[in-house]
C-alpha cells in the first residue's frame, strides 16, 4: 500500500470550521516518508 | 470510420453509464504511465473530504464533509455526512478535476462547512456527529494535488523534433515535430508535409524515438528536401530541437549470447494493420539493439512495405503455439484454412524454424484487469480518438479491448503496460475529447 510507494499513514489532527464553532479530530493521512 | 465527437458534449456521463449497466472500472493503479497512479493506494472506499455542499442555499460557496461509496477510476461517487444509508443524493467526482479538499482545507482557508439542507434537522448535534464519524478515519493526503500536478508535467514539448513511424509505410520511419502534448500524448507533425501530416502517441509508445535511431539500429527512413522541413516553419523555428534518447522509454536490453532471433523464423505477432488479430509471422530482418523487422504471413504487399519494426522484448510477438494454447482465433497465410493448417506442417512446407519461446518477453505482472472492467482507450487505427472501451478478454498480460457500441471486429489486443489504455475519467482531467459510445441510447 502507502508504505510500497515511500509513504506511511500517519495520525494528523486537523480542524473542523463549522457554524457552530471550530473543532479539532484526529484521522489518518498518508505522507512522504521524512 | 470514426469521426470525432465530445462525449460530454454529446452528454454522455461516466457515472451515469457505470451506474444503469451496473460496469465496474479498472481501478487507476492498473495504469502505471497514469497521473497519480503512484498516490491511488492512498485512495479508497470510506475515505474522508471536504467538497463543495451543493444542497445548500447560501448566497456564498460552502462546503460539507463527505465520504468516497464508490470507485471508478478517477471518478469518485460521494455522499454527503448526514444522509447515512439514503443514496438520493450521491454524486460523481473526479478526483483529479474537482473542488475536493482533505478534512481540514476549509479551516486552513476560512471556508465554512454547512450541512446539507435535506439533513439540516436530522442531526441535533452536529458536532458529536461529526466528531463521532470522523474521528480514527482516512482523509486524502495534504500533497495530493501537488502529487497530481508533478505526475502531469512532461518532459516533451512543442518544437521539439522525433523520428516516428511512418504511417503511410509501416516499414519505415520518417521525422517528425512535436505539435502539441496533452496528457503525456503527442500531436506529431510529419516533417516532410507531405499527405497527412498529423500523427498521435503516447510519448512512450514504441514507435516513437529519438533523432538519429533510425541510423543506429538500421531501420529505413523516409528521406525528404531538408529546405521543406519545419525547421523553417513559422511557428516552429525559434523552438526548434531534438528530442534527445534518455526523454524515451528505455528497452530491455536483449542478450544474444546462445542465439537470438533469426531471419526466416516464423513466430505469431499483433497485426499493426489489424490490431484485433495476431498472424503467423515472420522475421525478416534483425536490426541493431534488438528490433526486429517482421512481417505477416498472409500478406503480399510486394518489397515489404508492411513490415513492421517490433522489438525482441515486445508484448506484442509470441511463440508459435501461443494462439492454440490460450484459444485465439490466429490469422493464416494465404491458401491455409483452419482444417489445413498445423504449425509443424507449415513449417515443412515453408522450410523454416520457429523462433525459440526462451527469446520471447513472456513475464506477466500482476496488472488487476479483469474482463468487463470499462476504460478509455486509443483506437490505434485513429491514434488521435480515445474512446469509452471495455476489456473484453484477458489472456495473461494481454487484453482485448471492445470499443463501446461497435463492432466486435473493431476489438484491439493491447498490452497491460500499453500507454494507450487509461482509468475512467482520464480525459476529463486531461482535457482530452472522449468519443462516446456510438449508440445514442447507450451514451447518455
Amino acid at each position: 500500500g502507502a508504505e510500497a510507494s515511500g509513504r506511511k499513514w500517519e495520525q494528523k489532527q486537523v480542524q473542523i470550521k463549522t457554524l457552530e464553532g471550530e473543532f479539532s479530530v484526529t484521522m489518518w493521512a498518508s505522507d512522504d516518508k521524512k | 470510420t470514426r469521426t470525432g465527437q465530445d462525449a460530454f458534449v454529446m452528454g454522455f456521463d461516466w457515472g451515469n453509464y457505470l451506474r444503469e449497466r451496473n460496469h465496474r472500472a479498472a481501478p487507476v493503479s492498473c495504469f502505471k504511465h497514469a497521473p497519480l497512479f503512484d498516490q491511488w493506494e492512498d485512495v479508497g472506499v470510506g475515505m474522508k473530504v471536504e467538497v463543495i455542499n451543493n444542497d445548500a442555499v447560501l448566497p456564498s460557496k460552502v462546503y460539507w464533509i463527505a465520504y468516497i461509496v464508490k470507485l471508478a477510476g478517477y471518478k469518485a461517487l460521494l455522499r454527503y455526512e448526514g444522509f447515512e444509508g439514503d443514496t438520493s443524493h450521491d454524486f460523481w467526482c473526479n478526483l483529479g478535476t474537482v473542488d475536493i479538499h482533505p478534512i481540514g482545507w476549509c479551516a486552513v482557508n476560512s471556508k465554512l462547512l454547512v450541512p446539507p439542507q435535506t439533513v439540516h434537522q436530522r442531526i441535533r448535534d452536529w458536532k458529536a456527529f461529526l466528531t463521532k464519524r470522523l474521528v480514527g478515519a482516512k482523509t486524502l493526503p495534504v500533497d495530493f494535488y501537488i502529487k497530481m500536478a508533478d505526475s502531469m508535467k512532461y518532459p516533451f514539448r512543442q518544437g521539439m523534433r522525433v523520428e516516428v513511424v511512418d504511417k503511410a509505410q509501416l516499414s519505415r520511419t520518417r521525422t517528425a515535430v512535436v505539435d502539441a502534448v496533452i496528457g503525456g500524448r503527442l500531436r506529431l507533425l510529419y516533417e516532410d508535409g507531405q499527405g497527412d501530416t498529423e500523427f498521435w502517441c503516447h510519448m512512450w509508445s514504441p514507435l516513437v524515438h529519438f533523432v538519429g535511431w533510425s541510423k543506429r539500429t538500421g531501420h529505413e527512413i523516409k528521406k525528404f528536401e531538408k529546405k521543406k522541413d519545419m525547421a523553417n516553419h513559422p511557428t516552429f523555428r525559434k523552438i526548434y530541437c531534438d528530442a534527445v534518447p534518455y526523454l524515451f522509454k528505455k528497452v530491455r536490453s536483449v542478450y544474444t549470447e546462445g542465439g537470438f532471433f533469426e531471419e526466416g523464423m516464423k513466430l505469431e505477432a499483433i497485426d499493426p494493420l489489424n490490431l484485433g488479430s495476431i498472424c503467423v509471422a515472420t522475421v525478416h530482418k534483425v536490426l541493431l539493439d534488438g528490433y526486429l523487422m517482421v512481417g505477416m504471413d498472409y500478406s503480399e504487399t510486394p518489397g515489404g512495405a508492411d513490415w513492421f519494426c517490433y522489438h525482441a522484448s515486445s508484448h506484442a510477438i509470441f511463440p508459435v503455439g501461443f494462439c492454440e494454447r490460450n484459444k485465439i482465433d490466429l490469422t493464416l497465410p494465404k491458401n491455409y484454412d483452419k482444417t489445413s493448417f498445423s504449425w509443424p506442417k507449415y513449417l515443412e512446407d515453408t522450410a523454416s524454424k520457429p523462433a525459440p519461446s526462451r527469446l520471447f518477453n513472456m513475464d506477466c505482472p500482476s496488472h488487476g484487469f479483469e474482463a468487463g472492467m470499462k476504460l478509455e482507450a486509443v483506437d490505434l487505427m485513429e491514434p488521435r480518438l480515445i474512446c469509452v472501451a471495455t476489456v473484453r478478454r484477458v489472456v495473461s498480460r494481454l487484453l482485448r479491448v471492445h470499443f463501446d457500441g461497435w463492432d466486435e471486429e473493431f476489438d484491439q489486443w493491447v498490452d497491460c503496460e500499453s500507454s494507450d489504455i487509461y482509468p475512467v475519467g482520464w480525459c476529463e482531467i486531461t482535457g482530452y475529447q472522449l468519443q462516446p459510445p456510438v449508440s445514442a441510447d447507450e451514451s447518455t
